[in-house]
């Protein structure tokens, strides 16, 4: 473990406590008769994520942790595993089935289509992968899945007139993580011997690459300080 | 696997 990986996998943490801390403050604000300026903010717009993008995280997630109970790694390992399982099955329900939150999902904005990105996936992963096994070809297929699972979002973003700051914060955080991703396979590869992943290398260059574009304007309302807008 | 090591990684 180096710390670009540690600083990753944090970051990856950080951004699903944002989604969770979000989620959790549309609940609460409900049952108040004189919201508060927030409140007001996340009830009367949409939240701007994206559920498309969270069910693809979380199939994602299922089909990459299928080793959960197979092979023991780390008590690290085993526990973010459970945690990035939990969290996104739990805030795919949440937008899904929950009275409120559901009510602050804006559907008519969220219209990519999982199937066009869940197939190619799928096609790739068949074709282009280590070793034909169930498990291998299914892992391989999490990568290029994880890769452009983002799309949906970034999408919705564009389309959202007001990005509130928790959504901007979130996928800065998604973005940042990946960034860190490279930094560590960088060290690993002048560290370790035989450390060469061509796969997930270039399913994560892919992934990182489509957040260019989001962080460009993020820095910049930062730099000078206004709300953050992106280009129609 | 042939992927052992990467498999540490989340």
């Amino acid at each position: 473990m180096n710390i670009f990986r540690l600083a990753g996998d944090m970051t990856h943490l950080m951004s699903v406590l944002v989604l969770l801390l979000k989620i959790h403050t549309i609940k609460s604000c409900a049952g108040k008769s004189y919201p508060c300026s927030l409140c007001f903010i996340l009830l009367e717009s949409s939240s701007g994520i994206s559920l498309k993008t969270q069910e693809l995280y979380a199939l994602v997630f299922a089909t990459r942790y299928l080793d959960i109970f197979t092979d023991f790694i780390s008590v690290y390992n085993t526990i973010m595993k459970l945690i990035f399982l939990g969290s996104s099955f739990s805030i795919v329900w949440y937008i899904r089935r929950h009275k409120i939150v559901r009510r602050s999902y804006d559907k008519d904005q969220d219209t990519f289509r999982h199937f066009f990105l869940v197939l190619p996936c799928l096609l790739l992963a068949l074709i282009i992968n280590e070793k034909f096994t169930f498990k291998e070809v299914l892992w391989t297929f999490s990568l290029y899945l994880e890769a452009v699972a983002i799309l949906p979002q970034l999408i919705l973003l564009q389309r959202t007139r007001n990005i509130d700051n928790l959504t901007g914060q979130y996928v800065f955080l998604l973005g940042a993580y990946r960034a860190l991703y490279i930094l560590n396979w960088i060290y690993r590869y002048f560290t370790e011997p035989h450390y060469v992943h061509w796969i997930t290398w270039i399913s994560g260059l892919v992934q990182t690459l489509l957040y260019a574009d989001f962080f460009y304007y993020y820095f910049s309302s930062l730099k000078n300080n206004v709300k953050l807008k992106l280009p129609a | 696997s042939a992927s052992a090591d990467v498999k540490d990684e989340l």
